[in-house]
C-alpha cells in the first residue's frame, strides 16, 4: 500500500 | 516585556484544546504581528500553524520578539483554571524562564494568576510556499468531523478524491468499505451550511485517518473549515479564528512508493 511521507520531504527548513 | 490581554479568553482555551493532542512541546512566537506558533508532531507527519493577530488582542504589548518554549498538556492545566467568561493576560519578562497567566472574571471580582515554567525547545522552523491548490472545499466544519470520525470506525485511512461530480471521501477497513460524496450546495439558510467545491484540476490523495480526527478538535473554533488540496502538496485543513487569525494543519499525504 502507500507510505506514510513526511511534511519535512515537502517544506523545507529556514 | 510582554503583555496580551484577550478578551475572549475562552478562545485560548478551544486553541489549546485543539492542538495538544498533535503537539506536546512548542515555541509560542511573538511579535508585532501577533502571538504564533508552528510546530510538527513527533513523526513528522503533520504540522500546525497558529496565528492569532495583534489586531485581535484588547491590548498588545510585545517589546521585542520573544519565543517562549511551552509543554502545552501544562499550558492546558492552567487555562483550565480560568472562568468560560474570563479575560486572559499572558505576561513575561523579558529573560524571564516564566510564563504568567493572569485570569479576570468579567465583573472584576475574582483575579487569579498562574505562572508556568518555560521550557527550551529545539524546532526546526519550516518554510510553506505559496501554492496553487488543485481543489478547495469549503465546508462545515461538524460535518466534516463526522465524516472523519465515521470513516475511522471503518479503516485506517481516507482517499479524498475531488472531481466534477464532488469530493469523496472513502475507505476500506477489515469489516467493509464505506464511501461519503459530498456535492456543492449553496442552497441553505446560513452561509455556514453551504459546501462549496472549487476544482481548478482532478485530484486524488491519501491520508491518515489518525491525523484527521486530531484535526477536528479545533471544531469549537469555526464552523466552517476549508480543506485545500493539491496532488503535489500536502492536504490543508484550516479553520479560521473569528477576528483574530487561524489554524492551519498541514497532513502529509500516503504516497505510493
Amino acid at each position: 500500500g502507500p507510505k506514510q511521507s513526511t511534511i519535512t520531504r515537502f517544506f523545507n527548513k529556514i | 516585556m510582554l503583555e496580551l490581554r484577550l478578551v475572549q479568553g475562552s478562545l485560548l482555551k478551544k486553541v489549546l484544546d485543539a492542538i495538544k493532542e498533535l503537539v506536546k512541546d512548542a515555541n509560542f512566537d511573538c511579535s508585532t504581528t501577533g502571538f504564533s506558533l508552528q510546530a510538527m508532531d513527533s513523526s513528522h507527519v503533520a504540522l500546525v500553524s497558529l496565528l492569532l493577530r495583534a489586531e485581535g488582542f484588547e491590548h498588545y504589548r510585545c517589546d521585542r520578539n520573544l519565543s517562549m518554549g511551552m509543554n502545552l498538556d501544562n499550558m492546558a492545566k492552567m487555562l483550565k483554571c480560568s472562568g468560560n467568561d474570563d479575560i486572559i493576560t499572558i505576561k513575561a519578562d523579558d529573560g524571564s524562564d516564566s510564563v504568567t497567566f493572569m485570569f479576570e472574571s468579567p465583573t472584576q471580582d475574582k483575579i487569579s494568576d498562574f505562572e508556568m515554567k518555560l521550557m527550551d525547545i529545539d524546532s526546526e522552523h519550516l518554510g510553506i510556499p505559496e501554492a496553487e491548490y488543485h481543489a478547495i472545499i469549503r465546508m462545515p466544519s461538524a460535518e466534516f468531523a463526522k465524516i472523519c470520525r465515521d470513516l475511522a470506525s471503518i479503516g485506517d485511512t481516507v482517499v479524498i478524491s475531488v472531481s466534477k461530480e464532488g469530493v469523496k471521501f472513502s475507505t476500506r477497513g477489515d469489516i467493509g468499505a464505506a464511501n461519503v460524496v459530498l456535492r456543492q450546495n449553496t442552497t441553505v439558510d446560513k452561509p455556514e451550511e453551504a459546501t462549496i467545491i472549487e476544482m481548478n484540476e482532478p485530484v486524488s490523495l491519501t491520508f491518515a485517518l489518525r491525523y484527521m480526527n486530531s484535526f477536528t478538535k479545533a471544531t469549537p473554533l469555526s464552523n466552517i473549515v476549508t480543506i485545500s488540496l493539491s496532488s503535489e502538496l500536502p492536504v490543508v485543513v484550516e479553520y479560521k479564528i473569528a477576528e483574530m487569525g487561524y489554524i492551519r494543519f498541514y497532513l502529509a499525504p500516503k504516497i505510493e512508493e
